[in-house]
């Protein structure tokens, strides 16, 4: 019954007494009804149950600054590169994101460093859940120049490290500098089609990706190619770095986690509006880019 | 507002009787449908505040998420408001009430038939807000949830 900063309401969160207005004491629900009542909340949520995660689960930035932006606090984003995917929550009231899988011990053993596979695990999506759009999130450094020329990425469908015939997603030309971008760091986005997320969805539950960065016209073998598509990893030779793919050496959790690949589906669970109305603005970051320059700029909910 | 328009459902009966819907003044007096031979408009302000408090409308209720302890696995926001509706839904329903016509039948019923209850104080409109959480797999979610806040209410 406590609230602070609403003028029209005058009691200031004090309920007016009724004749059927419990006590205080007497207003301590029983803990089997309290438990009654949680359960129904939480099914109306669309949970089974409480979750209980793991004590400081490091929290994407991208997701964060998501949430930001929906709340209109622009003045909270901190990736000055942020842009609303709009398109792909125009119909989605559910965001979810997904690490992917890191393969147990080191990986010392990959010699490839221009192919890199990860896959995602997507079985916690729940089945009445309909994925309407996604996409591969990597992170280009500054540190990780590119060296000289262009550069090419290519994305394929892999089901596993060995499989012989990828399918090709997309190939993309990446520049060699990150002209403008002070943060020296800029996130590649591959928007994926939601088939690829509902075969996954319906079968293993797991999606898996081809990584490949290659010089362009360059016609030196994989081997003696100074790009990489493993990040750093172990190979302190591999000087020039290009996606965060791999894992540092004593790279902690918090950090890693703010850098490594990252799977974002839109979807909706049937229920409720998506999370941009239509109608409403949200064309890049305008108003965000006002809100920077200190425009007196009054928004709406 | 008490203004005397829209207010051309069935209130011929009041008329008949002298107080046009002006006469009752704007929400400022408890006027039941049994009262109407004896109203006085006059009343103290201190006792017309208190019966215009009682009227359904709008009440704040701050929901903190750490005081149910569901701030382990919802990350933002850490509470919200959300409002709730509580009041006499009494004649006369003034426009801000929100009266749907079915209300406004039931109150006429309830003033000359006791055992019919008056009409509800409920949420008339709801808005929806977004919970960024994380799920059973320590999976960061941003889902939008509807009907989460009262935005309005009526009778």
């Amino acid at each position: 019954g406590r609230q602070g900063g609403e003028s029209s309401e005058p009691d200031n969160g004090r309920v007016p007494p009724t004749p059927s207005s419990p006590s205080p004491a007497a207003a301590l629900p029983d803990p089997g009804l309290a438990q009654t009542i949680q359960s129904l909340l939480l099914s109306r949520l669309g949970l089974q149950s409480q979750p209980n995660p793991r004590p400081d689960v490091p929290v994407p930035q991208y997701l964060l600054d998501l949430y930001r932006f929906h709340q209109q606090q622009y003045h909270l984003l901190e990736d000055p590169t942020f842009s609303f995917p709009s398109h792909h929550i125009q119909q989605a009231n559910t965001i979810r994101s997904f690490h992917h899988s890191e393969p147990f011990g080191d990986n010392t053993k990959v010699r490839d460093q221009t192919r890199v596979h990860i896959s995602f695990n997507l079985s916690s999506i729940p089945q009445d859940e309909t994925v309407l759009s996604a996409e591969l999130r990597l992170l280009r450094s500054q540190a990780a120049s590119l060296g000289p020329g262009p550069h090419r990425l290519n994305l394929y469908l892999s089901k596993h490290h060995e499989d012989p015939e990828p399918t090709m997603l997309e190939t993309r030309l990446l520049t060699s500098g990150l002209h403008g971008i002070k943060a020296g760091s800029f996130w590649e986005a591959f928007t994926l089609k939601p088939d690829l997320l509902r075969k996954a969805h319906g079968g293993t539950g797991s999606l898996g990706f081809l990584l490949e960065v290659r010089p362009e016209n360059s016609t030196a073998s994989p081997d003696q190619s100074s790009s990489s598509a493993a990040g750093d990893n172990q190979t302190e030779q591999h000087q020039e770095r290009h996606l965060r793919v791999c894992r540092s050496v004593g790279q902690d959790d918090h950090s890693w986690a703010q850098e490594r690949p990252l799977l974002v589906t839109y979807s909706h669970d049937g229920h409720g509006e998506p999370l941009v109305k239509h109608g409403r603005r949200t064309s890049g970051n305008s108003k965000w880019i006002k809100a920077r320059k200190g425009s007196n700029m009054k928004t709406k909910r | 507002s008490g203004k005397g328009h829209n207010r051309d459902q069935g209130w011929g009966k009041t008329r008949k009787v002298g107080y046009s819907m002006k006469s009752w003044g704007d929400d400022k007096g408890e006027v039941s449908w049994s009262d109407r031979g004896r109203v006085k408009r006059n009343g103290s302000p201190a006792k017309l505040k208190r019966l215009s408090r009682g009227r359904c409308r709008r009440h704040p209720l701050h929901v903190d998420f750490r005081d149910v302890g569901w701030h382990k696995w919802i990350i933002a926001p850490s509470g919200y408001d959300a409002f709730f509706c509580l009041g006499e839904c009494r004649y006369p329903l003034a426009d801000h009430m929100n009266a749907s016509s079915h209300a406004v039948v039931q109150t006429m019923v309830n003033s000359v038939n006791g055992a019919v209850p008056r009409a509800c104080c409920v949420p008339t409109s709801l808005s929806p807000i977004a919970l960024l959480y994380l799920d059973n797999h320590d999976r960061v979610v941003l889902k939008n949830y509807q009907d989460m806040v009262v935005e309005s209410c009526g009778c």
